[in-house]
């Protein structure tokens, strides 16, 4: 896995051309939501669980 | 029949006629634990036609007098319905005879998925017309493939294994961390870490994780010897490859409306689950379906 194969496959998923260049504002903004925060546990526990078979 | 946008066209059965042959092999302990199966080969004995037998314009031209056998994988559901799944299929000519062998190695893999206690395999063997409509030639009719208890066995239909143990030919779990990977070491998983703080590329917008555990499969595979390779010509050499894979969570800041806001995605094939021996060009298991 390569940084650019990681870097690309993010930008696929969010129908991004370039990684977005944030305002200093909006990056320095650290507070995630609890809803968003819990999706992303919810999908880090069933990624453990669910692994696609391939070659 | 339910559409406004065409009208009703009937269908008319031309022929379906099929010779059709169950065959049923008990599979438990046969295959060996921790093994892999390569192929899976059914052979079947045709029968020769006696000369008489045949009509005239066949004895003339022998090449138009074919059927197509069909093999389906035959597999009996909870709920008393049954569900069939092609597995190979073939022309075969009416005029020859002896052994005709069909691969049968995806139907292999289907009883394998199978809960426990596993039925047998049920192979259903099906003598079709090479076509179908009017004119066709009936030479079907004349293909025969001996069945079980022919006297002395002999033509009786066969089923062939064809496995590799995976002790010697199959990957080992996770690398020895104490011990560096060099080209003698056997497949097996190594521990990567993807430092996503350190890219710059991702800093301020991919919040969570900071890095994550992406492993590697590295190492060699035993490859089999050269009088088995012989056989299947078509199967590259064994490589270690990622056989099951994880996918990663992300939080990323993604600015909408002016304003930014943390967003979950998932990114698919990203962590190596599971590394494995495999050959290029071997057959990749279809997931059975319900």
């Amino acid at each position: 896995l390569s940084e650019e194969q990681l870097r690309d496959s993010l930008l696929q998923q969010l129908h991004l051309s370039e990684p977005p260049v944030l305002d200093q504002a909006a990056a320095e903004e650290p507070a995630i939501p609890a809803h968003v925060r819990a999706r992303y546990v919810a999908l880090l526990q069933q990624s453990h669980g669910d692994h696609s078979r391939g070659k | 029949r339910f559409s406004q946008s065409f009208r009703e066209v009937a269908g008319r059965l031309l022929a379906s006629e099929a010779n059709t042959h169950l065959l049923v092999f008990g599979m438990e302990q046969r295959l060996p634990p921790d093994s892999e199966l390569v192929q899976a080969t059914l052979r079947l004995f045709q029968e020769p036609v006696p000369r008489a037998a045949l009509p005239r314009p066949e004895r003339q031209s022998p090449r138009s007098a074919r059927a197509q056998v069909t093999v389906e994988w035959l597999r009996l559901r909870d709920d008393g319905s049954n569900r069939t799944s092609l597995v190979d299929s073939r022309l075969v000519s009416v005029h020859e005879s002896g052994w005709k062998a069909f691969d049968v190695t995806e139907a292999v893999n289907f009883w394998q998925q199978l809960s426990r206690p596993r039925q047998p395999l049920l192979l259903q063997v099906s003598v079709q017309r090479e076509r179908l409509g009017p004119g066709a030639p009936s030479a079907h009719k004349r293909v025969r493939f001996a069945g079980q208890g022919a006297p002395g066995g002999r033509g009786e239909p066969q089923l062939e294994l064809h496995t590799l143990d995976l002790k010697d030919y199959g990957a080992r779990d996770d690398c020895d961390p104490e011990a560096p990977a060099t080209e003698g070491t056997r497949c097996c998983r190594r521990e990567m870490y993807i430092d996503l703080q350190g890219m710059k590329w991702a800093e301020d917008w991919v919040l969570e994780p900071p890095g994550f555990l992406a492993y590697e499969c590295v190492g060699t595979c035993q490859q089999p010897p050269e009088s088995l390779t012989s056989q299947w010509p078509y199967l590259g050499p064994r490589q270690c490859v990622a056989s099951e894979m994880a996918s990663l969570p992300v939080i990323v800041s993604v600015q909408e409306g002016g304003r930014s806001r943390p967003r979950v995605v998932s990114l698919p094939n990203m962590r190596v689950q599971k590394c494995s021996c495999a050959s290029d060009g071997a057959l990749v298991p279809r997931s059975l379906e319900p």
